[in-house]
């Protein structure tokens, strides 16, 4: 159908993933939970550092396009990271340890990591 | 989101899922692409978490996310969430969080908390049923016995209606999208009738985690905002995601 929504007759052998609807298969991590809470995460931060970044960038801009004072980023770096201390555990301290890794300001992780709960507005 | 619980004749069960996200946070003009969608393939992973050096659930993750939205406890459960849309929304709970009242949960931390902690598909249906959250939300569990599959509509505080299989009555699979199930979807947004479809066509005698990937690849359950498809298994605990693209023309919900 050329026309909105775009229905198709149902798809019938997509699998093995190929062609233009597959893009790529998605690598493994380990996740140690006998590992201190502020390590666990570290090899995988450290790999898809970048990546991380850049969502992180996209979802700031994002932001300073709604409220283009800056106030908003501005807030979220400064109020969030005091909520990261009422998280329950061991989650604010995984946290702050993929901020550090990752480089990125705190607030800025936690909001990332409380999107679904900010995103249902 | 699309999201799948199916039981085949012989009593297997398979749950599979669409995560769609990052409508209306920015469209690429020229890539006729969701901005905050495209650039979360890359943080796709597949996280398996070990205790005592043994695995105890998996999970496919956004790296960087210390929740969950979509899991497995090999041999006990599976479970992925589907997002609710509604005006005692998440905002709500944040503020009551920020203003000193604690006593709901954050959603993936639950979903975590769940896979980490339940031990039986009934545990786990208990704990996502009477949990206080801090947004509404659809959690899709599966078990791993006959007639163990179910979709809880949550608010915030309780559960509304709890959806199960039950094959007396022909009901192989249950399926949500992001709407109350006894209430028709929107109707620019019914993701849900096509995918029923392509089920029903499919049968339960021919139902595999292969064939519930065609359900999922199909136009517009496969929509510009969908960012992986997963599959999974209970029994053995198989687990394996994919990253989509959504071909032009397309639906960009």
């Amino acid at each position: 159908q050329f026309i909105p929504p775009y229905t198709e007759e149902c798809r019938t052998e997509m699998y093995p993933p190929a062609g233009p609807t597959f893009r790529s298969a998605v690598s493994w991590y380990t996740v140690d939970l006998d590992s201190p809470p502020s390590d666990r995460w570290t090899a995988l931060i450290t790999d898809k550092k970048n990546d991380l970044l850049v969502v992180i960038k996209a979802i700031r801009d994002f932001a300073n396009a709604l409220v283009p004072s800056g106030r908003l980023v501005e807030l979220v770096d400064i109020s969030l990271p005091l909520m990261v201390e009422t998280l329950p555990k061991p989650y604010g301290e995984e946290i702050k340890a993929i901020a550090a890794v990752a480089g990125l300001p705190l607030g800025e992780v936690v909001l990332y990591n409380i999107f679904y709960e900010v995103f249902t507005v | 989101c699309t999201s799948v619980v199916a039981e085949d004749d012989e009593g297997n069960l398979f749950h599979a899922r669409n995560l769609d996200f990052g409508i209306f946070m920015g469209w690429d003009v020229k890539n006729k692409s969701w901005i905050i969608s495209e650039k979360l393939k890359p943080l796709v992973i597949n996280l398996n978490f070990k205790r005592n050096n043994q695995t105890l659930f998996k999970s496919t993750n956004f790296a960087g996310y210390v929740g969950l939205l979509t899991g497995v406890k090999p041999n006990l459960f599976t479970l992925t969430m589907n997002e609710r849309f509604n005006l005692d929304g998440g905002f709500v709970g944040i503020l009551e969080w920020i203003f000193g009242k604690r006593d709901g949960m954050w959603m993936g931390f639950l979903m975590r908390s769940v896979l980490e902690n339940a031990n039986s598909y009934k545990e786990a249906q208990t704990l996502l049923v009477q949990t206080k959250l801090l947004a509404p939300a659809y959690f899709i569990l599966g078990g791993n016995q006959t007639g163990q599959g179910c979709i809880i509509t949550r608010s915030r505080l309780h559960s509304i209606d709890v959806l199960e299989l039950d094959l007396k009555l022909g009901r192989w699979y249950v399926l949500e999208t992001n709407y109350d199930h006894w209430n028709e979807p929107l109707f620019l947004d019914d993701r849900r009738t096509s995918a029923m479809k392509c089920m029903n066509q499919t049968t339960q005698t021919n139902i595999t985690p292969k064939t519930m990937y065609d359900v999922l690849s199909t136009k517009p359950v496969l929509n510009k905002l969908t960012v992986y498809t997963t599959l999974m298994q209970v029994s053995g605990g198989k687990l394996e995601s994919f990253i989509r693209d959504c071909p032009n023309p397309c639906m960009p919900w």
